[in-house]
C-alpha cells in the first residue's frame, strides 16, 4: 500500500 | 496598521490556509508580513508572504509577532462585501488584532491574538528537475476530474508533457497539456518527474484559484510538490509531501 510521508524527511 | 483594498479578495487567501492550518503566527514588520507553517501531521506546508507595496496603506514600528485562530478569522473574513477596504490593527494592549471593513461604513470586529510563536522552518532547498507554469484553473479542474475517481492523483512530466492521472479499482483519468495547449504556459524539464500525492490537501490548496490565476508547480519522482501563486495580494507557497508506493 503506498504510504504517505511526511515532509520531515526532506527538512534535513 | 495595514489597509488592503479588497477585503473579498484577502478572504480567499484567509480561506486557503484555513483549509490547511488551525492557527498562524504571522510576522509584521517593515517589509510587508509574512507567516510559514505545517499542517499537524507534517504533511503539508504553507507560506504566506505580503509584500508592504501590496497594501494601500502599511504603518509599523519594529516587528510584531500576531497569533491567529484561522477559524475565528475566517468566519469573520466570510462576512467581507465586494467594495470593503479591509484594515487590520494590531491593539497591543488588548492584545487583539482589529478586523475592519471599511465602505460607506465602518464595521470593526476585534480578534482575540493567541499566544504562539512564528515557526523558526525554512523552506527546504530542494533542486527540481522539473518547473510548470500553468492556468490555475485548468489545473483545478483536472484535480477535481481526478477527485472523481480515486483519493491520490500522480503528477507527472515526460516528453515536454505535463500529465495529471490517477487510477481508481474500475476507472482511470488522465489529463494531459503539452505545448499546443493553451492553458499551459511554460514547462523546464531534465528527464522525467513523477510523484503521487493525496488529492484531498492538493484541492485545499488550490481552493482560492480562480479563472486568471498562474500556478507554478515544481516537481521530482518521489519529492514533495512545491506550488505557488498570487492571490489578492499575498504569494502563497505550498509544499505538499508524496505518497510513495
Amino acid at each position: 500500500k503506498p504510504k504517505q510521508m511526511t515532509l520531515d524527511v526532506f527538512f534535513k | 496598521r495595514a489597509t488592503l483594498e479588497s477585503a473579498k479578495e484577502f478572504k480567499k487567501v484567509v480561506d486557503t490556509v484555513a483549509q490547511i492550518l488551525d492557527e498562524i503566527c504571522l510576522i509584521a514588520n517593515e517589509d510587508g508580513i509574512t507567516a510559514r507553517a505545517m499542517d499537524p501531521s507534517h504533511v503539508a506546508l504553507v507560506s504566506l508572504e505580503i509584500p508592504r507595496l501590496s497594501f494601500e496603506d502599511y504603518e509599523i514600528e519594529g516587528e510584531k509577532e500576531i497569533g491567529i485562530d484561522l477559524e475565528a478569522f475566517k468566519k469573520i473574513m466570510n462576512r467581507a462585501k465586494s467594495k470593503d477596504k479591509l484594515i487590520l490593527e494590531l491593539d497591543e494592549e488588548k492584545n487583539k488584532l482589529n478586523v475592519i471593513f471599511e465602505n460607506s461604513g465602518r464595521r470593526k470586529f476585534s480578534l482575540a491574538l493567541l499566544d504562539i510563536s512564528a515557526s523558526e522552518i525554512k523552506m527546504p532547498e530542494i533542486e527540481y528537475p522539473a518547473v510548470v507554469m500553468l492556468k490555475g484553473d485548468a489545473f483545478k479542474e483536472a484535480l477535481k476530474d481526478a477527485d472523481l475517481i480515486s483519493d491520490y492523483v500522480i503528477l507527472k512530466v515526460e516528453d515536454n508533457k505535463f500529465i495529471v492521472e490517477t487510477k481508481g479499482e474500475l476507472n482511470d483519468f488522465s489529463a494531459e497539456f503539452d505545448e499546443d495547449s493553451s492553458a499551459l504556459i511554460s514547462i523546464e524539464s531534465q528527464g522525467h518527474a513523477k510523484s503521487a500525492f493525496n488529492l484531498e490537501y492538493l484541492l485545499d490548496m488550490v481552493k482560492g484559484i480562480k479563472a486568471g490565476d498562474i500556478v507554478k508547480l515544481y516537481l521530482g519522482t518521489d519529492m514533495p510538490l512545491k506550488l505557488e501563486y498570487s492571490l489578492g495580494g499575498a504569494n502563497l507557497t505550498f509544499l505538499l509531501a508524496p505518497r510513495i508506493e
